[in-house]
């Protein structure tokens, strides 16, 4: 499996 | 002018080392509504995420907006000067380089203080999306502790799957594999004790054991931890802090290659 960003799921502010 | 005092430095100390495991340096952004800090960890696969109320505080004042970008390591080291019972107050003056900690023993007969560099970190914010959760499980942080570490010997994920009978969390790897599942409990007389489980669909999700047992590190901070899960959905793991906030690690789901 692979682990993908904690950013792919939060917009940058 | 910043100045917060706390009573409890220990809980402060406690915070620091929820979150020195996944970060090494981060910024604590102050404000007349307290202290804020939102960091990825290095390899930007979780963010960590902690409000500390200024009312929660002894004493607080912030004339201006300030952020303190601070090594955590450093930090680490002022806070082990500390003793278990001391009251902290921190102070730092507008567009200052340094933040000033000073401890003071419970019966005042003890006095010291330490000043330590800040520094410029270039982080940036994430906006995080308000998020409808398909089930919230609730359990004593301790045994979410012992279950992430006992099931982190068989495998590098940990799948954390809830229905309405209850949660179950499974690894598997080369030598077998564990399941451990909780059912709903509620413990009137000891609600610390309680599993509790608000569900809107059952959901099945993935993660990665060595992100979650750094989570555990907040477990002394709260008896009861909280794990929110949606599809497709980053996991909140979240630690309330008595009287003074919380404490919340996000971590982004594993996916089918």
């Amino acid at each position: 499996m692979a682990q993908p960003s904690i950013a792919c799921y939060f917009n940058n502010r | 002018m910043f100045e917060a005092r706390l009573v409890n430095s220990s809980t402060f100390r406690k915070v620091l080392d929820a979150i020195k495991d996944l970060l090494n340096e981060a910024s604590f952004d102050c404000s007349e509504n307290g202290i804020q800090l939102q960091a990825m960890d290095s390899s930007h696969v979780s963010l960590v995420s902690l409000n500390l109320k200024s009312d929660g505080f002894d004493k607080f004042r912030c004339d201006r907006n300030l952020t303190m970008g601070m090594n955590l390591t450093s930090l680490g080291k002022v806070f082990k000067c500390s003793g278990a019972d001391d009251t902290v107050t921190m102070k730092a003056q507008d567009y200052a380089d340094t933040v000033t900690f000073m401890f003071e023993s419970k019966k005042q007969d003890k006095i010291s203080d330490y000043e330590m560099k800040l520094m410029n970190l270039d982080q940036e914010h994430l906006g995080i999306p308000d998020t409808e959760f398909s089930c919230i499980i609730k359990m004593p942080s301790i045994e979410f502790a012992r279950i992430i570490r006992d099931l982190s010997q068989f495998g590098e994920s940990i799948v954390i799957s809830c229905t309405k009978e209850g949660v179950k969390f499974s690894a598997q790897g080369d030598i077998g594999t564990g399941n451990v599942k909780l059912a709903q409990t509620h413990n009137f007389d000891k609600e610390e004790e309680s599993v509790t489980i608000d569900l809107q669909e059952p959901v099945a999700l993935t993660f990665a054991c060595q992100y979650l047992n750094s989570f555990t590190k907040a477990t002394p901070l709260s008896n009861q931890v909280k794990l929110s899960m949606c599809e497709n959905v980053p996991l909140v793991v979240e630690y309330q802090i008595p009287e003074l906030g919380h404490l919340r690690f996000y971590l982004a789901p594993k996916i089918e290659e």
